[in-house]
């Protein structure tokens, strides 16, 4: 699974996440990264791609949840996502997420032994790193 | 109001025993991408644009599972998703069971421009993505030799293997390590499927 989220000048989000799901997996399976709310996710607040077990991201609305944190619970961007990462994989999921803020943040967090991930802000910080 | 910023992944699925080689190979991709993503906010794309932009350029190489490297289904054949949301207005695009569709996120993002609906699925997609014109290739271009030894090994090892990349020699460790869990069960649980 890959997917990019971004904010830009004007503190507008987005979000796309892309996959070929999971190897050998049944025919017709749907996996997250299609669900809006789940895999993939964008509003005024942020933008959030997911990747991981795609079951137990659905069951936990991930992408969604972040924003909901965000909005209901005053929540900041890494905040919310460590939060949602902590709290909603049930069942030992496995999975990680990358999220955007209209205000310029960037997070990303992830409970399995390592995500791909590359993040950059306009004031020069940028960052890749796997583990 | 903050500046730009921009996040990209690759996967989270990743082996520990993952070759330096092949450490150095998603590093660099993703530094790429994100040198394409950084170019196009400096000429003040919007961020509907840009996400589409980077996720073509990761679904076009083979490294990570999306387009071309995607995860093989029991057939052995690829069935690709994807979906994108803006967040102004909170519109959004998805598609599923994409087999022919060079790029399934610009797929995606047709169908919230230019379809009254937020998602289509197979036969209806492709449908879709003729009208639309977008470019198509033959099933066989987004299958790899790697997915192709994975998937042997995954059919050994009677389980459904993450989206993660594991070097041919480390992947007998699937067979070897019963308590790989999926979803806090024993992969063996998902072996029907």
């Amino acid at each position: 699974t890959v997917g990019c989220v971004v904010v830009d000048s004007q503190g507008h989000c987005a979000a796309a996440t892309s996959t070929g799901g999971l190897m050998n997996k049944m025919m017709g399976r749907i996996g997250d990264s299609p669900l809006i709310g789940a895999g993939t996710y964008a509003c005024d607040l942020c933008g959030v791609s997911c990747t991981g077990e795609g079951e137990a991201i659905i069951r936990g609305t991930l992408a969604r949840d972040v924003a909901a944190v965000m909005e209901y619970k005053g929540l900041g961007l890494q905040e919310a996502v460590d939060y949602v990462i902590r709290n909603r994989l049930d069942g030992g999921g496995k999975a990680g997420l990358i999220a955007v803020s209209s205000k310029g943040e960037v997070a990303c967090a992830f409970n399995s032994v390592g995500m791909f991930r590359g993040c950059a802000t306009e004031d020069g910080f940028m960052e890749v790193g796997i583990w | 109001m903050g500046g730009w910023a921009i996040a990209v992944h690759g996967g989270a699925g990743v082996d520990p025993d993952l070759p330096r080689e092949r450490q150095e190979e998603a590093r660099n991709l993703l530094t790429r991408c994100l040198n394409i993503g950084i170019s196009a906010l400096r000429s003040s794309l919007p961020a509907i644009d840009v996400v589409e932009l980077v996720v073509r350029e990761l679904e076009t190489d083979p490294l990570f599972n999306s387009g071309r490297g995607s995860a093989l289904t029991e057939k052995a054949t690829v069935e690709m998703e994807a979906s994108i949301m803006d967040g102004p207005g909170r519109r959004c695009g998805a598609v599923s069971g994409i087999t022919t569709v060079k790029n399934p996120v610009s797929l995606a993002r047709l169908v919230m421009e230019k379809s009254p609906h937020s998602y289509l699925a197979f036969s209806g997609a492709e449908e879709f993505a003729k009208q639309q014109g977008v470019e198509t290739v033959d099933n066989s271009y987004f299958i790899t030799e790697d997915n192709l030894g994975m998937l042997k090994l995954a059919k050994e090892a009677n389980s459904i293997l993450f989206d993660y990349r594991i070097p041919l020699e480390s992947c007998g460790a699937a067979v070897e390590n019963p308590q790989l869990q999926m979803n806090g069960l024993p992969i063996s649980v998902y072996a029907p499927e």
